[in-house]
């Protein structure tokens, strides 16, 4: 569980 | 891409596209507050800082590109547009702008996931968007009446953010990377602020009266 995961979302 | 975000997005661009073809086609923003629209407008600008340096996909790109197009066209139409802007209230649409928008840049600047621009940019337009709404949701009491179409957006806008709390659920548990608590909290937030107006839209729908809301 490294990164953000939402950062693809709009 | 999972079935929630996929249907927060479409619930979300329907939310807007409701909004343009309301004012385009009936020359009306009767009962919709320009504070928000404006609001929504720095949301969008804030968080797509990165739409031309970061390419995720043609799908986010082109979304990112309407979301801002449809928010500032719909604040032209209610601030330029000759006969939309005769029916708005700006008599009822008092709420002021920056008690939301500094606490939210505040809270920005102090709680984020890391202290740079694009950063507190993006953590800013999670905070703005939770609140952005406050303003449509005083005007809707304080007009009282509220048309079909108004109702209808203020239902998507609020449904399309109940979604992507179930498509942050679904990739806790089906990915490797992790939903930051800023995301989960605002998110939640904003679905809350909706609750009491879902409630009231519910029971409207239900009792097929009228949607009024409380004074």
């Amino acid at each position: 569980k490294d990164e953000e995961a939402t950062k693809d979302e709009l | 891409m999972n079935i929630f975000r996929l249907a927060g997005d479409m619930t979300h661009l329907f939310s807007v596209l409701v909004l343009l073809l309301k004012i385009h086609t009936i020359k009306s923003c009767a009962g919709i507050s320009l504070k928000t629209q404006e609001l929504y407008a720095l949301v969008f600008t804030t968080r797509y800082l990165d739409i031309f340096t970061d390419f995720i996909s043609l799908y986010n790109t082109v979304m990112k590109l309407i979301f801002l197009g449809s928010s500032f066209s719909i604040v032209w139409y209610i601030r330029r547009h000759k006969i939309v802007r005769r029916s708005y209230d700006k008599d009822q649409d008092t709420f002021r702008h920056y008690f939301l928008v500094i606490p939210c840049l505040v809270l920005a600047v102090f709680i984020n996931h890391k202290f740079t621009f694009k950063e507190v940019m993006w953590t800013f337009s999670l905070y703005l968007e939770a609140v952005a709404i406050l303003p449509q949701l005083v005007l809707l009491q304080r007009t009282r009446n509220i048309d079909n179409l108004t109702g209808q957006y203020v239902f998507l806008l609020g449904a399309y953010r109940a979604l992507y709390i179930l498509n942050w659920i679904y990739r806790h548990f089906t990915e490797p990377h992790y939903v930051h608590w800023i995301t989960w909290i605002a998110g939640v937030v904003q679905t809350l602020l909706y609750a009491d107006f879902f409630y009231y839209y519910f029971q409207s729908w239900k009792n097929n009266e009228k949607l009024q809301l409380p004074a």
